[in-house]
């Protein structure tokens, strides 16, 4: 199943690099900019947005207005697959509550279900909405448990299912209601 | 399939955005360095490599010592998926020929197949050495297929499949050739 793959690849290539350096990044951070965005380790996570509807977007603004990106931690560069330091990095996002108050956290797509979305387009492919839909909730429920079976990840996310396609439409600020 | 995933998302996540911006890449290159590598024209493609095996080294110098990194690329940075300025980048590499003469190319493996490779080796997922290199040869067959029918892809990449199970161990310049 396209979708499984998927999962593994979001694993293998990117949060089992990523997410076993996030306190370190998040220290280097905070030393750098001794800042005090952030002061809760239990806090120090990746939310990951997996919405129903595998729309991505690239700004979360463009989704919910409530939300804004606030600054980049610092990069992880390595060596991988003949790219000489290749960048990963996060991006912390402000997120503001119904008292307009701002609360910061490292948030950002599942980016995979992009491809999900792609695809449904593609005449070549063949699934329609319905298919997209499942092929989502088998990248969520193989996600979740391949991280589930993971400890160099654990602690170190959130997976945010999102029904985007009924709620979304209904409440302009649904996404930061989520993470909140 | 896993591997009709993996090149689907590599096409529409990688190669879509990054082929397009070759050239204008290039010529950023070789203006900012008043450089002759890579003078011609025909020759500006990402060199991408397959390997059966679903064996990918980080560094290129690990599977042949007569390909050498020599500089990368400028980085092309756009947002995606929530991260804001992700960057993209490929590395040049001079390839030794058998007189010891350089031929500068832009090479890299296809990344997804090393998924393929974690997934054999994890007793959740249960695929072998067979299945697993019949999944390359899906992602192979898969990527080319949808990359024939890309325009704006055209002409800007070259596939190289390695059957790297047994002309590996027997050549240890046997990479180099094949780029060559
Ligand atoms: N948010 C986020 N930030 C990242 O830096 C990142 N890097 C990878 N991923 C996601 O993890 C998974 C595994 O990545 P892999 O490198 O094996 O495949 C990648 C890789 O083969 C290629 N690719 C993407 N970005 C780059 C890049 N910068 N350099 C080289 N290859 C790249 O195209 C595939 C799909 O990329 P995405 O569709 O962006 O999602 C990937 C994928 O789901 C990322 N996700």
């Amino acid at each position: 199943d396209v979708a499984c793959g998927l999962a593994w690849s979001f694993y293998t290539g990117y949060l089992k690099l990523v997410l076993p350096r996030l306190r370190a990044t998040i220290e280097e951070y905070r030393a750098q900019h001794r800042s005090n965005i952030l002061p809760q380790r239990d806090f120090w996570k990746v939310n990951i947005l997996v919405p129903l509807s595998a729309s991505v977007f690239n700004q979360l603004e463009d989704m919910d207005q409530r939300i804004r990106f606030y600054e980049n931690l610092p990069e992880t560069v390595i060596d991988r697959a003949g790219i000489r330091s290749r960048v990963y990095k996060h991006s912390v996002h402000a997120v503001y509550d119904d008292q307009k108050r701002p609360h910061y956290c490292v948030v950002e797509y599942a980016t995979p279900l992009d491809t999900l979305h792609q695809m449904s387009h593609d005449s070549r492919v063949g699934f329609g909405v319905n298919e997209r839909r499942q092929q989502v909730l088998l990248f969520y429920r193989t996600l979740k448990e391949i991280l589930d079976n993971s400890p160099e990840c654990r602690n170190r996310y959130q997976l945010i299912l999102l029904d985007d396609d009924c709620d979304a439409e209904a409440d302009p600020h649904f996404l930061s209601k989520e993470i909140l």
